[in-house]
């Protein structure tokens, strides 16, 4: 999983 | 999405459609911080300006626009609305919320993940919201009468947290995600500060009493 793990959370 | 993420959007969302209800059902924000609501408002306005730069899903999406909709609507409703502002309890919200703004900000700008205008707003979002909340605690141990739906409004905004503790672990061991820590703890911090409601909202709901805090 790439550094933008937990951006696709709210 | 695993379950604990899914589980935790949707207390979220049930907490937003459940004060709305509220407020226009019976034209009341008893009980209610208009301070907690306005830090919303800028907690979502600034993580969900990614809405412009990346795609993620529909789903995604959908619900970032739900929750900027959302929050400013209920602003509106207290700040504007004829009949429902006049029950807002204006003399003991009195936490000054425009305070925790620099702070947050400040913080995020010296710890972040990466120095760019996008990561620095939204690292800015996840310590405000992480104080959010409290207003709206300050508010509900001075109300003499909590009602149903203002205690359950915080304990599904309070399962949110909890919930989206729960998906961390879950990612970090089933999807093998890296470790983000300033998600992870302010997410905890969060979390933390509803323990004390939580203690007196299952005592009371276990006891079939009416919810009441100490004061």
């Amino acid at each position: 999983i790439n550094a933008d793990t937990l951006k696709d959370e709210l | 999405m695993n379950i604990f993420r899914l589980a935790g959007d949707m207390s979220h969302l049930l907490s937003v459609i459940l004060l709305l209800l509220k407020i226009r059902t019976t034209k009341s924000c008893a009980g209610i911080s208009l301070k907690t609501q306005e830090l919303y408002v800028v907690v979502f306005l600034a993580r969900y300006l990614n809405l412009f730069t990346r795609y993620y899903s529909f789903y995604n999406t959908v619900m970032k626009l739900v929750f900027i909709a959302t929050s400013v609507c209920i602003v509106w409703y207290m700040r504007f609305h004829k009949v429902v502002k006049q029950t807002y309890n204006k003399d003991l919200d009195t936490f000054r919320h425009y305070v925790v703004i620099p702070p947050c900000f400040l913080l995020a700008l010296l710890v972040h993940h990466e120095f760019t205008v996008m990561e620095v707003l939204w690292t800015f979002s996840l310590y405000l919201e992480a104080v959010a909340i409290l207003p709206q605690l300050i508010l509900l141990q001075r109300t003499r009468n909590i009602d149903n739906l203002t205690g359950n409004y915080i304990f599904l905004l309070g399962a949110y947290r909890a919930l989206y503790l729960l998906n961390w672990i879950y990612r970090f061991f089933m999807e093998k995600a890296q470790a983000r820590w300033i998600s992870w703890i302010s997410g905890l911090v969060q979390t933390a500060l509803y323990a004390d409601f939580f203690y007196y909202y299952i005592k009371s709901w276990k006891n079939n009493e009416k919810l009441k805090l100490p004061a």
